[in-house]
């Protein structure tokens, strides 16, 4: 199962959802989070915040001065428009067994997800299904920008957003 | 998956321009 | 010859802006509009009439400026050069005409894309009542009005309503004549 927030710029959440599987693989109706550990996720995820945001405004070290940026260290996600892979963060915390996986948007908005697993072990990233994730899920939230009766930081409400970002994560994560 | 038109439109083919 | 009149100035004597700057513009002066008149939609529809009246006493001048078309026959005519003509200079895009009424009076164009209306998503206390485009009724009123054509245009559907289509219909009431002054 997997935890997915979009934190807003005050920290606020702008939309939560819970991911699980329909089938396990012998056709066994996979669970979601124990209920115990489902109240902790949104703290789990908060205790991350810190970190992303760390890493948000970081200076990446690799970039030598005199680029083609204009010289001096860039930020994390680089000023060259064609490489996106800077918004995905991969794993940035874990707890537990749990990790937990972040993406920027280029409006600081954050995307973040506690992945579970069912076996109480550690969970393995598929690093590149994760970020097709996060990706279309960016692009879906570009939309819902373009909007002009959304404010930013609003909470986004629209079950067709929810019935997308739900057939995504059918998609890559499960 | 609930129909939506602002959700179906394609962010890159679209008309790039108007008349100034 | 309409046609490639209106594709041959759009395409060589018209500067272009990018269309999403265009869309978000209009987009935040009618999310504004609805805050500024606490969402009265009614009073946003009048006021957006009244600014594209205001752009279509003026857009005409420079439409004729650069098409240099005579004075159409009748309403026939006049359903194509504002088609095939003007929305495609002004917005690159050729709205179908339908709906003639039986004194060939009054048509609808239909409007396939509508580059003000992309990406919107009305609130749901402004479906039943906010024409979002409502300034494309001032601007064809302002605009006809200003060639002696003194017609009524309003919206019969919209699918940011949830209609299957985007139906304007313009009806002309009376050919004005230039009188002098008293």
């Amino acid at each position: 199962p997997q935890y997915f927030a979009i934190i807003g710029k005050r920290d606020n959440p702008v939309y939560e959802a819970e991911f699980t599987a329909q089938q396990g693989q012998q056709g066994q109706v996979q669970q979601g989070f124990p209920q115990n550990l489902k109240e902790l996720n949104p703290f789990i995820l908060h205790a991350s915040l810190d970190i992303i945001e760390d890493l948000q405004w970081k200076t990446n070290p690799n970039t030598q001065s005199g680029s083609n940026s204009g010289g001096g260290g860039g930020f994390l996600r680089s000023r060259n428009v064609a490489n996106v892979d800077n918004c995905y963060l991969c794993k940035v915390d874990h707890f537990y067994g749990l990790a937990v996986t972040a993406y920027l948007t280029y409006g600081g908005m954050k995307f973040v997800m506690i992945h579970g697993n069912m076996n109480n072990g550690d969970v393995q990233i598929d690093d590149n299904s994760v970020r097709a994730f996060y990706q279309e899920v960016h692009e879906l939230y570009i939309k819902t920008l373009m909007n002009p009766f959304y404010k930013i930081n609003d909470p986004i409400t629209s079950p067709a957003f929810d019935s997308r970002v739900r057939a995504l994560a059918r998609k890559y994560l499960n | 998956m609930i129909p939506s038109r602002l959700y179906n439109e394609s962010l890159m083919f679209r008309k790039q321009e108007v008349s100034l | 010859s309409l046609k490639h009149a209106g594709e041959d100035i759009w395409k060589n004597r018209t500067e272009k802006v990018n269309a999403e700057l265009f869309t978000l513009t209009y987009g935040a002066i009618v999310s504004q509009l609805c805050t500024d008149y606490e969402r009265n939609f009614q009073k946003v529809n009048e006021q957006l009439y009244s600014m594209g009246y205001n752009i279509g006493v003026r857009l005409i001048e420079d439409f004729l400026a650069r098409t240099a078309l005579p004075r159409c026959e009748n309403m026939v005519s006049t359903s194509e050069v504002v088609s095939k003509c003007a929305f495609k200079i002004f917005l690159n895009i050729t709205p179908q005409i339908t709906n003639w009424s039986h004194e060939k009076d009054a048509f609808s164009l239909i409007l396939v894309e509508n580059p003000l209306s992309d990406f919107v998503e009305l609130p749901m206390d402004a479906m039943k009542q906010l024409w979002y485009s409502n300034i494309l009724c001032g601007v064809l009123r302002g605009a006809l009005e200003m060639v002696q054509l003194d017609c009524d245009v309003w919206f019969i559907s919209d699918v940011l309503r949830g209609d299957p289509q985007t139906e304007l219909r313009i009806k002309l009431n009376k050919v004005l004549k230039d009188e002098i002054p008293i």
